[in-house]
């Protein structure tokens, strides 16, 4: 069954030594739904990684970094979850965001998601959703209050949306929301 | 052209099919 668009998968894992470029891997490229679980099957749960490891799932073409021209003028939007959240929760919340993606189930907007990522940190894992445009609000929170819906957050848990440019510039925890949901 | 949209529903059948 063919997917509308060709994803690319990346790992990366943190070596300090080493430049944060260098540490980023392509996985594989997939644009079939039998393809797609063949490869999630296959690898690590997002749980399993250690401390320091990200996934990151793009459409062909872009690179999962701020810099990437599909990127630069886009944002977030950012879950962030609790230590305990790993163990219940996070392989549920990724793969729910994967098949977001894949399943285009954005409407018109899902043209303008470039990717997800799920980091995974010992002070709390993160899974955020980056979009192409920041200051396209209508897609923007569109797109956000979908993705709210189909992790299942309750509606007192409020997401926020980050524009890349201003997370850049600031350390992660102090960027601004653009918006929220 | 026409739109490849599936549903959840759909990706997790195909997770267990052959």
């Amino acid at each position: 069954h063919p997917l509308l668009t060709r994803w690319a998968l990346w790992f990366s894992k943190n070596d300090r030594t080493r430049a944060w470029r260098d540490n980023l891997h392509l996985v594989t490229k997939f644009d079939t739904v039998e393809d797609f679980w063949a490869i999630y099957n296959h690898i690590k749960l997002a749980s399993k990684l250690s401390s320091g490891c990200d996934y990151a799932l793009f459409k062909d073409g872009i690179e999962p970094m701020w810099e990437d021209s599909k990127n630069k003028r886009g944002g977030r939007w950012l879950v962030s979850l609790a230590k305990q959240q790993r163990h219940m929760e996070l392989d549920r919340l990724w793969l729910e965001t994967l098949l977001c993606l894949i399943g285009e189930s954005f409407a018109d907007y899902s043209q303008d998601v470039c990717g997800a990522v799920i980091n995974i940190r010992t002070k709390g894992d993160k899974i955020a959703v980056w979009t192409r445009e920041a200051e396209e609000q209508a897609g923007v929170l569109h797109i956000g209050r979908v993705y709210k819906d189909r992790l299942g957050l309750s509606t007192k848990t409020i997401i926020g949306y980050q524009a890349h440019a201003d997370t850049a510039t600031k350390s992660n925890s102090l960027a601004k929301n653009k918006f929220v949901v | 052209g026409t739109r490849i949209i599936y549903d959840r529903k759909f990706l997790m059948e195909c997770r267990n099919s052959p």
